[in-house]
């Protein structure tokens, strides 16, 4: 998986 | 950005401060579920983690911290500090009820099998229920304060204004995350009674009393 996740919201 | 997660962050963030104050003013938790607090205690513990991988904003630094150091003031001023006055015996929603089938949903259904991505699939299924042992508590009662129901209008209020910041996402930034976006329908349809109440009973100056 390359993509890592962000999680721009609270 | 934009205005509805700017007033969703904010009303969030009036919740938390509102049942701070609230215990603290009175020096009583009378009324409130430390069962729902411990969960979203463990809601922003398991979420933030990111706080030490990736920095995204100082607003989004300052609001996690705030978040998280209010829920734990929260914990602490009710198991702790106003213990005496934590109604236990009403609070008694089974919590493993919760956090063991969202613990097994957020293994099953994730962005991806890591341990952080775990972790904030675990907070996201568990937020939209930790309000339950609240609400379970006020429907045991048969009532809650006037100020107690501004706590819940606001925290309800939060998780709707996000899904109009979903739906504005989507459209002007192609943006979409389904598991924050099922979870928060779900989280917010578990408020749609209250919010019945709220505006039927609250605002026209009557206290929240259920019929027995």
């Amino acid at each position: 998986h390359a993509l890592k996740m962000t999680h721009d919201e609270l | 950005m934009n205005i509805f997660r700017l007033t969703g962050d904010l009303s969030h963030l009036a919740a938390i401060i509102i049942l701070l104050l609230k215990i603290w003013k009175s020096r009583s938790c009378a009324g409130i579920s430390g069962k729902s607090q411990i969960l979203f205690a463990l809601v922003f513990t398991t979420r933030y983690l990111d706080l030490f991988t990736s920095f995204i904003s100082l607003y989004n630094t300052c609001m996690k911290l705030i978040y998280i150091g209010c829920a734990y003031a929260t914990v602490y001023l009710i198991y702790a500090k106003f213990r005496a006055t934590y109604d236990g015996n009403h609070d008694s929603f089974r919590v493993e009820f919760l956090v063991v089938p969202v613990g097994g949903l957020s293994v099953l259904i994730n962005h991806d099998f890591s341990p952080l991505e775990i972790l904030w699939t675990f907070s996201i299924y568990l937020e939209s229920v930790a309000i339950l042992p609240q609400l379970f508590m006020i429907s045991k009662t048969g009532e809650a304060e006037t100020i107690t129901t501004h706590y819940l209008f606001c925290l309800g209020l939060y998780r709707a204004l996000y899904l109009f910041n979903w739906i504005w996402r989507f459209y002007f930034e192609g943006f979409f995350d389904m598991i924050a976006i099922v979870a928060g329908v779900v989280q917010t349809v578990l408020y749609c009674d209250f919010f019945y109440l709220y505006v039927t009973k609250v605002l026209k100056g009557k206290k929240l009393s259920l019929p027995a």
